[in-house]
């Protein structure tokens, strides 16, 4: 529908203003880059709600020696 | 530890699949490691069935969510064999668990280690070389508008909502970084993997980390 369509105009401009942000720290060259995908016309609650579903379980700390920090 | 190191280039990891529309991850990740696992202890690398344990693990929730621990708990409690893809295919809605007679082919999983790695990325670095790929949960808040490139912002630890499978590092550049295969499908990222700074524990990537023992 055209509401529909409307819709997900707004989310993906949203989108395009959230990567100009992500990009801004992309300083490096092999720094990430954000941009257009197959999520660009999601929201954020959207992409949440269907792709980030899991949990963790509370692991304990390993116990090998310390080699960083 | 070697600079670089990919089980991919051991044939040991799967090509990347897709969950679609179904919070699946967490059975994603685990599969994976499990398939891995059994290819480098010399068997034909072989998909299996990420729908069996989405349908069988009852303490997860199928397309709702899950924890990848948990579904290894479950796996190595009741020694279920994970049977080939090809059996009991992908369909991406948590259905009724089928059911197969122990004499049936198929991985079962001997035992698993979760540990939090946190400050010790290159502990992690030899349990990825000893064990094999590793189940790892993450923050992917910002995966949604991600392209390709080494993560290094904007991705939180203790945050975490996301199960991958970590199949390797490389250290050889001036930003070391983890290799990680991600389940949204091969046009996702770096054709379906994720590159994630070594160091600091970016995206969580070390909070919670499982290795299978076949």
């Amino acid at each position: 529908s055209s509401e529909e369509l409307n819709r997900r105009r707004v989310y993906f401009q949203d989108a395009r203003k959230r990567q100009a942000y992500l990009n801004s720290f992309s300083t490096a060259p092999q720094s990430a880059k954000y941009g257009i995908n197959q999520f660009s016309d999601l929201s954020q609650k959207e992409f949440r709600d269907l792709y980030l579903r899991a949990s963790a379980d509370r692991a304990p700390h390993f116990s090998g020696p310390k080699t960083e920090g | 530890l070697p600079a670089k190191f990919d089980w991919r280039d051991k044939a040991a990891v799967a090509p990347v699949r897709n969950q679609q529309a179904c919070g699946s991850c967490w059975a994603f990740s685990v599969v994976g490691a499990v398939q891995s696992a059994h290819a480098i202890e010399g068997s034909q690398l072989e998909q299996l069935s990420v729908q069996q344990v989405l349908d069988c693990s009852i303490k997860n929730e199928g397309c709702n969510g899950g924890s990848p621990v948990r579904a290894l708990n479950w796996l190595k409690q009741t020694r279920v064999k994970l049977v080939p893809q090809s059996e009991y295919p992908y369909k991406a809605k948590t259905g009724i668990c089928h059911f197969f007679s122990q004499s049936h082919d198929g991985v079962a999983v001997k035992n698993f280690a979760a540990h939090d790695f946190g400050g010790q990325e290159e502990a992690m670095m030899g349990q990825l070389l000893e064990h094999g790929p590793l189940a790892a949960v993450v923050d992917a808040v910002s995966w949604q508008d991600y392209q390709g490139g080494i993560i290094q912002h904007h991705c939180s630890s203790q945050w975490s909502n996301h199960a991958v499978l970590v199949v390797g590092y490389d250290t050889t550049g001036d930003i070391p970084y983890w290799i990680v295969q991600n389940s949204w499908g091969p046009t996702w990222g770096n054709e379906g993997y994720v590159y994630i700074k070594i160091g600091g524990n970016i995206c969580g990537i070390a909070d919670s980390v499982a290795a299978v023992i076949l």
